[in-house]
């Protein structure tokens, strides 16, 4: 990193608008077994993130795969968690955001910690 | 609040953290307040004290505004899309993508761009990473992973100091009773940009 010479100062073109999430709005409405061309993109947003494991070979079918990260990402923006791409989500999606992951080597620290506990009931003797 | 894997924090021997700017970008003064500012939110809830030095590669934290593949296998994608990141504790890198409308000045809120970040909002955050936060849950919170264009967060919220306290305990002078104002409102030119 230290010798890298690929740093530049900042040079920002206010008249640029493009958003590499934006296609994401596409998606809205879309649910597990439809196919639609570009969701690969969006699988590489969640394995980004940590939402997905795999790195090989996105396809764009909505799976199993898809459907059960995306539960995952909805709860922990606290987002009802349908596994489906309802406006809410693909809104929040397609806002900038932090390069960090959510999810780093399968463990899920943003909203694991905070989930309602499961009240035991026992009876003493 | 979480943390990071394993809960990696500065020792207690390093409270008193250096920081420096990567010199290929030549900040301007008006640029480097921000951060000073950004740390000072962090070091007034914890014993953390933070200070500018002009010795990037013996600095505990290194940051720097670069744009796409920048050597650490994280590349930045361009304007808009993913903002920044930074490392858990001791790594001290903090990279902000370097192709996005940075506001530094002024009311991000009234900005003409569509794409305005305010500079301040994302530092804190970032600064979060390197003390050793990771994302909240608590959209209020400044660790919240998301943040609009045009859109100002800057101070912490109770979520945030409960986190970091817990990895440092608390500045003897905090006053929970009493949380900081935000006086960055007073202009609505659309900000200065970097």
């Amino acid at each position: 990193y230290q010798n890298s010479n690929t740093a530049t100062a900042p040079s920002p073109d206010p008249t640029t608008t493009s958003n590499p999430w934006d296609l994401f709005h596409n998606f809205s409405g879309r649910h597990k077994g439809d196919q639609v061309s570009g969701l690969a993109n969006l699988k590489q947003y969640l394995h980004q993130f940590g939402y997905i494991n795999s790195s090989s070979n996105f396809t764009d079918n909505f799976d199993d795969t898809l459907e059960s990260a995306l539960k995952q990402y909805q709860k922990n923006f606290n987002l009802n968690a349908t596994g489906i791409l309802d406006n809410s989500t693909v809104q929040l999606m397609a806002i900038p955001r932090c390069g960090n992951a959510d999810i780093v080597n399968g463990t899920n620290s943003m909203n694991s910690g905070k989930s309602a506990r499961t009240t035991l009931h026992t009876v003493s003797h | 609040y979480t943390f990071f894997t394993n809960k990696p924090t500065w020792p207690d021997s390093k409270h008193n953290l250096t920081y420096a700017f990567w010199p290929g970008n030549q900040l301007q003064s008006n640029a480097k307040v921000i951060f000073s500012r950004a740390f000072q939110r962090w070091s007034a809830v914890t014993p953390l004290n933070f200070t500018e030095t002009d010795f990037y590669l013996n600095a505990d934290i290194k940051i720097g505004f670069f744009k796409g593949d920048h050597g650490d296998g994280e590349s930045f994608d361009g304007q808009m899309g993913t903002l920044a990141h930074a490392f858990s504790p001791t790594s001290g890198l903090f990279h902000l993508d370097g192709a996005e409308d940075w506001v530094i000045d002024g009311d991000v809120t009234t900005s003409t761009s569509t794409v305005a970040i305010d500079l301040e909002s994302v530092a804190v955050h970032e600064i979060g990473h390197v003390l050793g936060m990771g994302h909240s849950s608590v959209e209020e919170a400044i660790m919240y992973p998301s943040i609009s264009a045009r859109t100002r967060k800057t101070e912490l919220a109770t979520d945030d100091i409960q986190g970091i306290q817990e990895l440092y305990g608390s500045n003897p002078n905090y006053n929970a009773s009493s949380t900081p104002s935000d006086t960055q409102k007073e202009t609505s030119d659309g900000g200065v940009r970097i």
